[in-house]
């Protein structure tokens, strides 16, 4: 009695973000921290 | 109010997502199994952002089984917030229906960038304790309600294959490892906390060398660590940064450079080049990413999904316990 979720693999953000030309600005715009998810009140 | 951050940065890489469907009949939403963070949240009718009109939303005047509440969400995304409202409805979990779950249904959603999302929504597998608004994850209303028969959920990537692979909730299948499941306590009860004893290269230690905590996300794509630990590995390796932010690395250093070790409760479990340098058509990227962490909170580092590609991870909410396992 397992329920079974199956994942996809889909193209990610950073590669749709790349495709439409809009990674430059994006990452002009942020300054990814990835600790930020962990520790949201320093973020 | 229930409030959470989300930030957009740990998504970037995302590549694996799974479909929940949300209501009765059911609507149809892509959303990212995240063990790194407690609630659900959806786009709704109620969105006129741009990222919203790209996406699925979901429609309360469709569903017969949806509860309104009068409670406000609002996800902060760095630059900007997800916010949106609180209700109840049935979920459709592979095949299983949740019912009377809660979860958040967004009204605005920050940024142009958003509509380029390979994702509709967040499904969140960390503890209740990190939850907001003490808003109840799906897990937890899954076990509440007797849907599935052990308090645990696992997760499966297949690192190569568009398919294959799977979060399995209720139970482990042991076609997907080899040898035994090595558990590892949490340490911490909110995120799905453990305790590293080093990360080792050539077996010199490289960071963690008094030991660390870890926490194991299937939200976060990468492998991350504090910045200077990480600007090490990445100079050892032979990582440089590119014009899409990312750490470039020659695709033949797979062949020469030897496994990261990361051992934890006493067990070595190794990585090899080929799973911590990420190959695609455009080029090699190193599967590390530096992190800046408040100085109080010690070293911590996150086991993304270049981790979990290689050892099949379960979460025990019974014990409170990891399982690890190399991957099939």
């Amino acid at each position: 009695a397992i329920i079974r979720v199956p994942l996809v693999k889909k193209k990610s953000l950073r590669k749709n973000l790349m495709e439409h030309g809009l990674l430059d600005d994006f990452l002009k715009k942020h300054s990814p921290n990835p600790a930020s998810k962990y520790f949201p009140q320093e973020a | 109010t229930m409030m959470a951050t989300e930030p957009l940065e740990n998504y970037m890489d995302m590549e694996y997502f799974g479909t929940i469907g949300i209501g009765t009949p059911p609507q149809e939403f892509t959303v990212i199994f995240d063990t790194g963070s407690s609630n659900l949240w959806v786009p709704s009718v109620y969105c006129s952002s741009p990222a919203c009109s790209n996406h699925n939303r979901f429609n309360p005047q469709q569903s017969s089984t949806y509860k309104g509440t009068s409670q406000s969400v609002s996800i902060a995304y760095g630059t900007g917030s997800m916010t949106g409202i609180l209700g109840y409805d049935t979920i459709q979990v592979g095949g299983i229906s949740d019912t009377n779950q809660i979860f958040g249904l967004s009204k605005t959603e920050p940024g142009s960038f958003l509509y380029y999302a390979p994702f509709d929504g967040i499904l969140g597998l960390a503890y209740p304790q990190i939850s907001s608004s003490g808003a109840t994850p799906v897990f937890d209303n899954m076990w509440n309600q007797g849907l599935v028969s052990q308090d645990l959920f696992s997760v499966y990537l297949s690192r190569n294959d568009q398919s294959g692979s799977v979060v399995m909730f209720g139970g482990i299948d042991s076609s997907y490892f080899t040898g035994n499941l090595n558990w590892v306590p949490v340490s911490v009860e909110g995120y799905w906390q453990i305790t590293v004893d080093s990360v080792t290269m050539n077996g010199q230690a490289i960071a963690c060398s008094q030991g660390c905590q870890a926490i194991v996300d299937t939200g976060t794509s990468l492998l991350s660590g504090p910045s200077d630990a990480i600007a090490n590995i990445q100079s050892y390796i032979g990582a440089r940064q590119d014009s899409n932010g990312q750490m470039a690395i020659s695709c033949s250093a797979i062949r020469n450079l030897p496994d990261i070790v990361f051992t934890i409760n006493g067990i070595q479990y190794p990585l090899p080049p080929s799973a911590y340098i990420l190959q695609s058509q455009e080029g090699c990227v190193s599967g590390f990413q530096g992190m800046n962490i408040p100085t109080a909170s010690g070293e911590l580092w996150i086991l993304g999904d270049v981790f979990i590609h290689q050892y099949f991870t379960v979460f025990d909410r019974a014990n409170n316990q990891v399982g690890l396992a190399p991957v099939a």
